[in-house]
């Protein structure tokens, strides 16, 4: 998935470093600093609808050129994340326990058009 | 509001630089709230020391979490009663596994004294203190120690679960052996329970597979 770079309209992958010192939340998250808070965000046209986003394969380009020359054009397509990771958390419970926690579907590493 | 820029996903105008950063730190408070199904970030009363912590962290060298949502939790014990004749000691810990967590794998971690002579023979009963069991004691295990520094016991986990108060009692009673008889002298202190030594339980718990209940019930 192309990051999203100023001017670029299309679908990609809007990247944050969030610290938790930014946060003031340093004092209960032991592990680790920050995590990418990343978000998708672009136009999907017609013709990447359907595209996942990151190595389209052969059959999705021409099926994404076979819908460019249609003329009714698909119905809207979303920039939705492709791809997520699990973020690994330690911290600190209300009773002062340690608690150590791997947290699904974190991390958005890869964008694509619904 | 952007000067007549475009947000390219929804038509709207784009967000300031400033004003994007503070919609994302409120999006990550919320994402790890959310993911730690929490409602509020906690706040700490009682932080354990950074030696206790770094100590015990060392020690279990976090391994990555069972699959399945699995948290691993250390809980340091509160002191409530070190009784000074012998090396017995009321341990107390403030548990918050989720009804909807199963607890699969518990150690407590006790720090001996240099000064043990001889085995130290070790009994771990549990307190009950729900109403109809408050003040009874039930034995989960039997441990000899010959060395001293750090030792892992393990609990029966189907011993420590169903605590609906979150409190659980941990009762040590301890005596010296030597050879195969119980010394008769009063064993001075060989737990240590101070502040950096503090005894802690390691627990391993996971989310309970959905219907496993029922099976149970039928």
């Amino acid at each position: 998935t192309p990051t999203c770079e100023s001017g670029n309209p299309l679908c990609c992958r809007r990247d944050h470093y969030v610290d938790f010192q930014e946060l003031g939340w340093r004092d209960w998250i032991l592990q680790p600093e920050g995590y990418q808070l990343n978000y998708c965000s672009g136009q999907c046209p017609p013709h990447l609808a359907g595209s996942p986003g990151i190595a389209a394969s052969f059959h999705s380009a021409v099926f994404s050129l076979l819908k460019a020359n249609n003329p009714w054009p698909a119905s809207t397509s979303c920039c939705v994340p492709t791809a997520r990771r699990p973020l690994s958390l330690l911290y600190l419970d209300h009773n002062g326990n340690v608690v150590k926690t791997d947290v699904p579907d974190m991390v958005v590493e890869a964008c694509g058009c619904s | 509001q952007g000067t007549g820029s475009v947000c390219p996903s929804c038509g709207g105008p784009t967000l300031a630089p400033q004003a994007e950063r503070a919609l994302v730190l409120e999006l990550a408070k919320q994402q790890i709230l959310e993911g730690l199904r929490l409602t509020n970030r906690p706040r700490i009363t009682h932080p354990p020391s950074q030696a206790a912590l770094t100590r015990a962290l060392r020690r279990l060298q976090l391994g990555s979490v069972a699959a399945g949502n699995g948290e691993e939790v250390i809980s340091f014990a509160a002191i409530t009663d070190s009784s000074t004749s012998t090396c017995s000691s009321m341990l107390t810990f403030h548990l918050s596994t989720p009804r909807s967590h199963h607890l699969y794998h518990a150690r407590l971690w006790l720090h001996v004294l240099p000064t043990l002579r001889g085995t130290l023979y070790l009994r771990i009963s549990r307190w009950g203190s729900r109403r109809r069991h408050r003040g009874s004691r039930t034995l989960l295990a039997e441990h000899q120690m010959t060395t001293p520094g750090w030792h892992a016991l393990t609990l029966p986990s189907s011993g420590l679960r169903g605590e609906e108060s979150g409190v659980l009692k941990l009762q040590l009673d301890c005596r010296l052996l030597e050879g195969n008889s119980t010394v008769t002298e009063k064993p001075r202190r060989l737990l240590d329970t101070a502040r950096h030594q503090r005894p802690f339980l390691e627990l391993k718990i996971r989310a309970k597979e959905p219907g496993a209940g029922r099976a149970r019930r039928r």
